[in-house]
């Protein structure tokens, strides 16, 4: 048994979990923010027996896309505030970031 | 040292959580979203040394409980949104869904 | 790779965050509660090399404070609540909770 923790975009998470469910998958949604960007995204916690792993991978290649994101980062917290000058800055969000953990038990209660 | 996600109904969460904390035990708890019903349920984050795992499960099965519910899966975002028609259907939601980590490192700072 | 799960007080969080970023690395933030405050707390998720670990844990503890907080535990839900008497208690709450897992797979998509 595999869970997956994958961290996406809002604007892809509903597809996401719609190609999962209508594959008898299941995931759990948490709201999370990204360190960078300081916006809202998607963090999936998908438990999935070692042989679909691939199948998740799969759908969430096809769900999930690289966008540019033009951003602003926050003036830092500390420190040198009055020759910040906020200039707008270009990043590749991707499309997913996926960390796979080995699950030790798995019990459904 | 183990990290435990369990992710349980919202009205059992709290009496879970007491019965943890009562017997010493700690936990953290995400909000998070049922991937299939859409609904708000919570996930708690529990980390226990290996001897007291089986506490915790047994904590979890005297505290969370299955139930029916009734539910109406939303219209597919893609494609025979016309022809849909949303018809209740009745799931079995578990007490609780649980997935055991094995933790490599585990620091109190 | 290690995914490096970071249970730190909310007035730490932007701190170690902007610690972490200046240095490259990267963190996914959830919203969570302390089990026994019921308070808001913040959990970083950190996917980090297993060459930079060391790195991670030092930015936590150079931006992480322990602390004493009071605390009036809430009621228990079940059963005397009639002779409940809700006194202050203090708790030193940590700087930082953290749990070290090993990744078993990394993709960026
Ligand atoms: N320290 C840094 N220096 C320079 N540029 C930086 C940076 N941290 C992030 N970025 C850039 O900003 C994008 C958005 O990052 P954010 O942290 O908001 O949102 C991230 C974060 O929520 C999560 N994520 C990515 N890598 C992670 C990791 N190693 N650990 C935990 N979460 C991660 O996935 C989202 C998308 O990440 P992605 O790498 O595709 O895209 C990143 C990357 O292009
Ligand atoms: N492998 C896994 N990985 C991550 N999280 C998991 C998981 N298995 C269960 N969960 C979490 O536990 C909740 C209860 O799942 P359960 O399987 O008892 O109860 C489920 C099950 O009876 C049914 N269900 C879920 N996904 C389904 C699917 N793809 N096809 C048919 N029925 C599904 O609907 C109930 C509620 O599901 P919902 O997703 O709202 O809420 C789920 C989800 O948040
Ligand atoms: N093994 C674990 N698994 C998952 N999450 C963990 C954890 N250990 C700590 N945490 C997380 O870190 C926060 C700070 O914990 P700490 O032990 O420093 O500081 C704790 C501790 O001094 C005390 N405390 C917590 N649980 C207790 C218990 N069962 N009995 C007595 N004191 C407790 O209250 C403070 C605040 O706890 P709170 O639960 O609100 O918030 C906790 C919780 O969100």
């Amino acid at each position: 048994m595999k869970l997956a923790m994958v961290v996406v975009q809002d604007k892809d998470a509903l597809h996401l979990l719609e190609g999962l469910l209508s594959r008898g998958l299941r995931a759990t949604k948490l709201a999370s923010t990204g360190g960078f960007l300081r916006e809202g995204n998607t963090t999936l916690m998908i438990g999935v027996e070692d042989e679909r792993l691939e199948d998740v991978l799969g759908i969430v290649r096809e769900t999930c896309r690289s966008r540019e994101q033009l951003v602003t980062p926050l003036a830092p917290l500390s420190g040198a505030t009055e020759s910040y000058v906020p200039y707008p800055v270009e990043v590749q969000v991707g499309g997913a970031t996926v960390f796979v953990l080995s699950v030790d038990r798995f019990e459904k209660i």
